[in-house]
């Protein structure tokens, strides 16, 4: 534990024992408003993750670029500059409002690979993310799903396609429609947003996906996920994602398919203002009465 | 300094007692000694309390603190201010009951923390209000 000696040294004022770190350890966690530590699954690589190339899908690359394009105001606040994120992942206007107004981004790694139980025919179209841990006590903004569309794999595609009808594949540059559906009670699809992609375009887009996240956050119960549909927009004959020339699960990790979700925090402005949580006195100390009609939420105890 | 009366001593020990002992202006000496108010260095390091392999970034903050007195001149001190003129004069004639003005921050700025959720989903969460960036007297 080190601080300031009054003649602007640092010092090592102690050293805590075991318990004593696990004391910091949870007032700092509760000062970041973690009820527990958390565990993930995918270790990072030792070395300096925010240089880290490899190693590190979509998902966390987003947010990377975006915490590498806050800067601190004079005010305090902190604010977007948008040039890195822009590029690397083609983001609009309304996706760096979100990112200013936000006080939570999460980026949501695609789970729609492992499910079972959910029988559309492509594997690959289907999405699924875990919102176990979206912080409580916070309203969504906005969301989005992020997909990749990758030009060579459309020539790919046209190329091995056999040329049922020559006028369809022959160098005109084709139209794909891809319709975005949630997965909704008895596996019924209920539409989402549809747009209409050139088979000479080629980066990121994204379709706003604010709605379902809402309710699957109110009934998690009901989050079954989306569905991807894929068609030729004149036949309107429906093909596979790839043909489109979407990365999937299978894909370059970079490349990834994820959603990302902006909240904001609706603690009572005093408990934001405190970072995120208000010290809680001791039970003892709390006489019933003072607590009955109390408008603000029930507090954690600590 | 008032003229001290007798019954005016046995006031301020009880006070004394009462209050805990040291008065600032009646111990010149202590009161000198200790510095006046002033931003200090604290790092809150998240590499030291070993969370390395969920916190993507950053690996610590500069969070610091306030310390030291804010005493009689207050024009000594940067970032009076006007009203804690008004509070040192006060505690002046009434040093047991109105503290004096207190050293705390005057300007505080934000930070952004990005790590891992349980299921490798990735959280950038921004914090106000988590950084001294300069302390004065209220």
């Amino acid at each position: 534990f080190y601080y300031d000696n009054g003649v602007d040294q640092t010092v090592v004022h102690k050293h805590l024992n075991k318990r004593e770190k696990k004391e910091m350890q949870s007032e700092i966690l509760h000062l970041l408003g973690l009820e527990h530590r958390p565990r993930p699954v995918l270790m990072l690589p030792s070395k300096k993750k925010l240089e880290v190339d490899d190693g590190l899908s979509s998902a966390p690359r987003f947010l990377i670029d975006v915490y590498q394009s806050l800067t601190e105001e004079d005010s305090g606040e902190l604010k977007l500059t948008p040039d890195l994120i822009e590029r690397e992942f083609n983001v609009s206007d309304s996706d760096v409002h979100s990112m200013d107004e936000a006080d939570i981004i999460m980026s949501f790694v695609n789970r729609g690979q492992h499910l079972h139980g959910i029988r559309h025919h492509h594997s690959f179209g289907r999405f699924w993310f875990d919102l176990s841990e979206v912080p409580a006590q916070t309203t969504v903004i906005s969301a989005e799903l992020r997909l990749y569309i990758n030009l060579t794999m459309v020539q790919e595609n046209m190329n091995t396609t056999e040329k049922a009808d020559e006028e369809e594949t022959e160098g005109k540059s084709q139209n794909f429609s891809i319709t975005l559906y949630e997965i909704g009670l008895e596996d019924s699809l209920i539409y989402i947003d549809s747009m209409e992609i050139d088979s000479h375009q080629e980066g990121w887009v994204a379709v706003n996906v604010s709605v379902p996240l809402q309710k699957w956050l109110v009934k998690p119960e009901e989050n079954f996920g989306l569905q991807l549909v894929c068609r030729l927009s004149t036949s309107g004959k429906q093909i596979s994602a790839r043909e489109v020339g979407l990365v999937g699960s299978h894909g370059n990790d970079k490349l990834q398919p994820f959603m990302v979700a902006f909240f904001r925090s609706s603690m009572p402005s005093t408990q934001k203002q405190l970072g995120q949580q208000l010290p809680v006195p001791p039970k003892e100390l709390i006489d019933d009465e003072d607590f009955e009609n109390d408008e603000v939420p029930k507090r954690s105890s600590r | 300094i008032r003229r001290q009366t007798p019954n005016n001593n046995k006031k301020r020990s009880k006070d004394n007692e009462e209050f805990g002992g040291w008065n600032p202006y009646a111990d010149l000496d202590a009161r000198l000694s200790r510095r006046s108010c002033q931003k200090k260095n604290l790092y809150v390091s998240f590499r030291d309390l070993g969370w390395q392999d969920w916190i993507i970034a950053p690996d610590g903050y500069a969070a610091s603190y306030c310390n030291g007195e804010c005493s009689f001149p207050l024009n000594a001190h940067m970032n009076a201010s006007n009203h804690a003129i008004v509070q040192t004069l006060v505690h002046l004639m009434n040093p047991y009951r109105v503290p004096k003005p207190c050293c705390a921050p005057i300007k505080l700025s934000s930070i952004s923390v990005l790590y891992f959720d349980d299921n490798s989903n990735v959280i950038l969460k921004k914090y106000r209000n988590m950084v001294v960036k300069s302390c004065g007297c209220h």
